[in-house]
């Protein structure tokens, strides 16, 4: 564990929390993307398959758990709870989360660190869904972008939240700089590209967020 | 036991 990673770690855990905060405390969920939140629990659903055969240590099962329960419950309350459904605006969260959850899939299949399809075994199985939970971490933001586009005014908790999540996977990329220095062969092309892929995604938002921020005003993505 | 694909991380 390398003090990149650990912040990284806690970016993220804090960008959930913000969310589950602004959900659970004023019960509304404008400006938030179910669509994205979904993929967020498939992509957790799919990372953590091996949680009750691998473990690596409490650290790491809690926040495990942290992020399916968090993840889910958040699905949950968009869903299901009868205040917070009513500030979903499903008319602006017109994503298909399909056009995202399928060419991952399949990239997956083909693009994994086995690369052998002849063994269909549980490992392989495994494998392809940890590679497919990292395709579609890296694209799972998309949706909750599109939104903020078309949501003129985002307040400060949802803005906080994307960029929170988006700050976790650029503290992840300085911890694989870190390791790829200082442990023997630690190299994971596809687990480093997809990372800075879904980085990059958040680009523009990071400017638009430091603009406002910079020029205390509200923040605003332009359409 | 199964060899993992996730590494140690999250």
């Amino acid at each position: 564990m390398n003090i990149f990673r650990l912040a990284g770690d806690m970016t993220h855990l804090l960008s959930v929390l913000v969310l589950l905060l602004k959900i659970h405390t004023i019960k509304s969920c404008a400006g938030i993307s179910l669509k994205t939140q979904e993929l967020y629990a498939v992509v957790f659903a799919t990372r953590y398959l091996d949680i009750f055969t691998s473990y690596i240590s409490p650290y790491n099962t809690m926040m495990k758990l942290i992020f399916l329960g968090s993840s889910f419950s958040i699905v949950w309350y968009m869903r299901y709870h009868k205040i917070v459904r009513r500030s979903y605006d499903k008319d602006q969260d017109t994503f298909r989360p399909y056009i995202l959850m399928l060419p991952c899939l399949i990239l997956a299949l083909l693009i994994n660190e086995k690369f052998t399809f002849k063994e269909i075994s549980t490992s392989f199985f495994l494998f392809v869904m940890w590679t497919f939970s990292l395709y579609l971490e890296a694209v799972a933001i998309l949706p909750q972008l599109v939104m903020l586009q078309r949501t003129r005014n985002i307040d400060n908790l949802t803005g906080q939240y994307v960029f929170l999540l988006g700050a976790y996977r650029a503290l992840y990329i300085l911890n694989w700089i870190y390791r790829y220095f200082t442990e023997e062969h630690f190299v994971h092309w596809i687990t480093w590209i997809s990372g800075l892929v879904q980085t990059l995604l958040y680009a523009d938002f990071f400017y638009y967020y430091f603009q406002s921020w910079k020029n205390n005003v509200k923040l605003q993505l332009p359409a | 036991p199964l060899q993992q694909p996730m590494h140690d991380e999250l």
